[in-house]
């Protein structure tokens, strides 16, 4: 079972799309896929179709230990299932202050999903944070995936992500690794795009060896900037179902097929 | 002395950029203007070039009360005054955390600013979050922008938002208003952009005439998608400097005259 945390804690980068529409690649795939949305703000959950009312099970109930990941758990697709949230995961950083543990509650409710190989896939979206959310999805899973803006900035946040990973590597989850790097919100033909990517390159190619994101691979996909992606998550859709043909389920479905080409040398 | 925040919880939608390029444009009018950048990130800052190192005075020694808003205070253009940021600044967060009167720390900085009319207008750069910077911030200023992205999710998070504003006009600023919403990032031509503007539109009008942002104006003048933009921080610039033909430049130079139109009813 993979288990990947997309995350990024500038706002805005694309890990909600990239989370719901690699899960949503994969499931077409024929792949079993599991999304958590781990983000209060529940956009994960909306984009698939599921607004979480107070009587719905979430993610936050997984937290507080009041239910299972499998009570949580709505099918939402073809091989694709959901784990939600809503606005009810906000008081998780208050609530788990201080708390003995309260960085492995999540590692330890999918225990069973491990040895069970429940899924192929689990999808993990972050919210725009480091905070306990965040790092419960590193100490639970054993790949990070990058989703980046090309953008002037984009660099500096990345160091910030890469201290932080290699603290949880270091201290709580030892088989922890980034393994991609997603290029999003891509504006082709310019030259800013190409100079961050290139820069990114030379930040990894200069990084050491026994960093945990040594061996990150830059998707060669790069998910351009479309319109229709922007729109999806109003109709509840992932790209591939709202608009097959866009540039945007392109770019997903390619990237999709590399993730899968992971897995030969796994 | 107009003192205004910039500020919007979620991140990337356009915060910095809007404060660079309207304090820029603001000053090009003529008008004595000090930008005050409040995210630890710095990206106001470097944005008209400056990195704030360890020597430099910033806007955290103000708050940790070691020096003075006028010792902190650069001349970074012509009528353009910068209170810089770095890393610093995020530890007051935790710093501050139960100390009495923390929500005031700015304002009482500010004081001696507004008896003197020592600028024009203030313009502070908010961090995407609604923690004791952002609080500082208004309850130190009169007026709020909001900076807009108009994508799916724009109001959700518009409401929380407003909630803030509500909670703090209420018990710490009697003073604030929502006077400004800024389209950024705007998509022309596309159905999402105006849908959500329209959406936008009506939101405002359903408002009671008491909210703090019931005068709200949006903008008519809308920030379109210009790579220029995205550019110009990497060289230390505003758009008017960077790139003054842009549609970039064009835009906030038509939303600097609205800002300043609006002086003729206060
Ligand atoms: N390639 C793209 N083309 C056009 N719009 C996009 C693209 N990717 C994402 N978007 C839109 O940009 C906005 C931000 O994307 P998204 O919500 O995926 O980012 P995020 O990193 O999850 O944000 P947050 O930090 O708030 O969780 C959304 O409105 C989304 O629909
Ligand atoms: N109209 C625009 N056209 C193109 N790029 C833009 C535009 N406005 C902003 N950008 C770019 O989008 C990114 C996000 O913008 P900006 O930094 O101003 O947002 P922010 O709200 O301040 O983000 P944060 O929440 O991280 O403080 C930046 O890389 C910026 O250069
Ligand atoms: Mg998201
Ligand atoms: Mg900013």
């Amino acid at each position: 079972m993979r288990s990947i945390a997309v995350m990024n804690q500038k706002g805005g980068v694309g890990k909600t799309t990239s989370s719901v529409n690699l899960a949503a690649a994969l499931a077409r795939e024929g792949r079993r896929v599991c999304l958590m949305d781990l983000d209060p703000q529940g956009h994960a959950s909306f984009h698939v179709g599921v607004e979480a009312g107070p009587d719905m099970p979430t993610v936050y109930d997984v937290f507080t230990q009041q239910t299972t990941l499998d009570h949580a758990r709505q099918l939402v697709g073809e091989n694709l299932s959901l784990i939600p949230a809503n606005i009810d995961l906000a008081a998780t950083e208050v609530e788990l202050a201080g708390t003995q543990g309260r960085e492995f509650f999540l590692r330890n409710a999918m225990q069973h999903w491990k040895e069970q190989n429940r899924f192929d896939y689990v999808v993990m979206d972050c919210p725009p944070s480091l905070g306990i959310l965040t790092i419960n999805a590193l100490t639970a899973v054993n790949e990070v995936f990058i989703p980046l803006q090309p953008h002037f900035f984009a660099l500096q946040g990345l160091s910030k992500l890469f201290e932080t990973t290699a603290l949880v590597t270091r201290r709580l989850n030892r088989d922890l690794r980034v393994t991609g790097i997603m290029m999003c919100l891509y504006e082709s033909g310019t030259r800013l795009a190409a100079d961050v990517t290139e820069d990114l390159k030379q930040f990894l190619n200069a990084s050491d060896g026994d960093t945990p994101w040594a061996s990150a691979k830059i998707f060669k996909s790069k998910v351009r900037r479309n319109i229709k992606l922007a729109e999806a998550p109003s109709f509840g859709q992932s790209i591939m179902d709202y608009a097959p043909t866009s540039s945007g389920a392109v770019d997903y479905l390619a990237l999709a097929a590399e993730v899968l080409a992971m897995e030969a040398a796994m």
